[in-house]
């Protein structure tokens, strides 16, 4: 079973304006940052287990924390996998989700099993690749889309030609 | 081609071919151009001097010079055109690099910048800054947010409360920015939404900075009794600052709708595929 407490415990320490203005010694600030992650995990349980409810459907969720720097174990190995996208927000919004994915071409439907565009764009810092797709999300809402490996083909993605400026 | 220009239906940036940094900003549908060079600098963290013994620290920001330091007067680009997406990645530094990016539909600038691990070795501490310069003439006035809720307009060398005798000309203009920051000049607004809590101002007219990323190496004395300094080889950052121009009458919708979808932004949550159903039937 989930469980948010510890999250709230961690979000309700961090008040200290230690935590919101970086003004403690480094082992403490290291605590904090402990003290968040382990309020997480409970958190994805209590998340995943609400989302299987609302969706009707039992699976193993899996939450990428580092997306922002384009690590996501799971969607860059599996063939094909799902992304459910949860809008906060009291209106639709229109999100390009981005995932890092292998050398692949990818099809992608939206939940009403209609395909929907997608690139595949090559990162030119680190030449890691990174599906990209619009989803629509309603208000206060969750869209599933599907993603799936199309077999035996790999991407034309443009590789991004270097421009070296001559220094000025 | 030596052209170096993202844009979508709304929005067309520049950057200049021989330097990589961007240049010129237009807003398409309210036929606003706007010349506007952006890049980062550093300023030197103050270790005490003739005026102040104070250093500056966890607690306290004071830059040891007025200037501060450009991290690069160019940047090596890399341009990526896809029909969903636009981008230029741009690379200062080895500590310092940014994507400035355009989606289909999006009516601002994205600025993904990447900050550290912040080099100390030279024995300086650094506090970095995004600076954006415009021909704004803005009367020495600029905008911040007070967590999200509320615009309080800031005067540089000024407090409405008490006559300031001002003896820090950059720290002592320095105010928090929760969301955003923005200038004006009673026609055309340019707005920084951030995706955090960061150190702002507007040092000279037409001019915004943010602080990204710091770096110091001594105490200040205010009873953390150790510098701001990362242990092993540092932190580096990732974040964004997202770019509004607009005609000042309309900015406001524009920026309040979009900063709220930056702090409730959608989650993204994974899983194989099938699953078993939830309810038997």
């Amino acid at each position: 079973s989930g469980d948010s407490a510890p999250l709230n415990e961690a979000m309700a320490v961090l008040q200290h304006h230690d935590a919101v203005s970086g003004t403690s010694q480094q082992h403490v600030a290291d605590d904090y940052a402990r003290q968040l992650a382990a309020g997480w995990g409970p958190c994805e349980v209590l998340l995943s287990n609400a989302l299987a409810r609302l969706s009707g459907s039992k699976v193993e969720f899996t939450f990428c924390r580092n997306l922002n720097i384009s690590l996501c174990p799971l969607s860059q190995t599996a063939e094909s996998f799902q992304v459910t996208i949860y809008n906060p927000l009291g209106r639709k919004v229109d999100w390009m989700v981005r995932l890092p994915v292998s050398k692949h071409i990818f099809l992608v439907k939206d939940p009403s099993g209609t395909v929907v565009p997608n690139n595949v764009v090559t990162m030119p810092s680190s030449n890691g690749q990174e599906l990209l797709f619009s989803a629509s999300v309603p208000a206060l809402g969750f869209s599933i889309y599907s993603v799936t490996q199309v077999p035996g083909r790999s991407p034309r993605a443009p590789v991004p030609q270097p421009r070296f400026q001559k220094p000025s | 081609s030596r052209d170096l220009t993202i844009q979508n239906e709304y929005i067309w940036a520049r950057f200049d071919p021989d330097t990589g940094l961007l240049v010129e900003m237009k807003n398409l549908e309210q036929d606003l151009l706007l010349p506007i060079r952006q890049t980062f600098y550093w300023y030197n963290a103050s270790t005490g001097n003739n005026l102040s013994t104070q250093v500056s620290g966890a607690y306290i920001f004071r830059p040891n010079q007025q200037e501060p330091l450009l991290i690069s007067h160019w940047a090596q680009t890399r341009l990526v055109k896809t029909d969903l997406v636009q981008e230029v990645h741009q690379n200062f530094s080895a500590w310092c690099s940014q994507v400035v990016r355009l989606y289909p539909g999006q009516r601002h600038l994205e600025l993904e910048w990447t900050v550290g691990p912040i080099p100390v070795g030279d024995g300086w501490g650094k506090e970095v800054i995004s600076r954006f310069d415009t021909a704004l003439e803005t009367k020495g006035l600029f905008f911040t947010d007070s967590n999200g809720r509320e615009i309080l307009e800031r005067r540089r060398n000024y407090r409405p409360t008490w006559k300031l005798n001002q003896t820090e000309p950059v720290a002592g203009n320095y105010y928090p920015v929760n969301s955003r920051i923005y200038i004006t000049d009673q026609n055309v607004q340019l707005t920084v939404l951030t995706d955090r809590s960061q150190g702002g101002s507007s040092l000279r007219d037409g001019s915004i900075e943010l602080m990204v990323h710091r770096r110091l190496l001594r105490d200040d004395a205010r009873g953390v009794g150790e510098p701001l300094l990362e242990s092993e080889s540092g932190l580096w950052v990732r974040g964004r600052h997202l770019v509004l121009l607009d005609k000042a009458q309309t900015a406001a919708v524009r920026h309040r709708l979009e900063a709220e979808k930056e702090l409730l932004a959608p989650q993204v949550v994974l899983a194989r595929g099938g699953g078993t159903p939830y309810h038997l039937e």
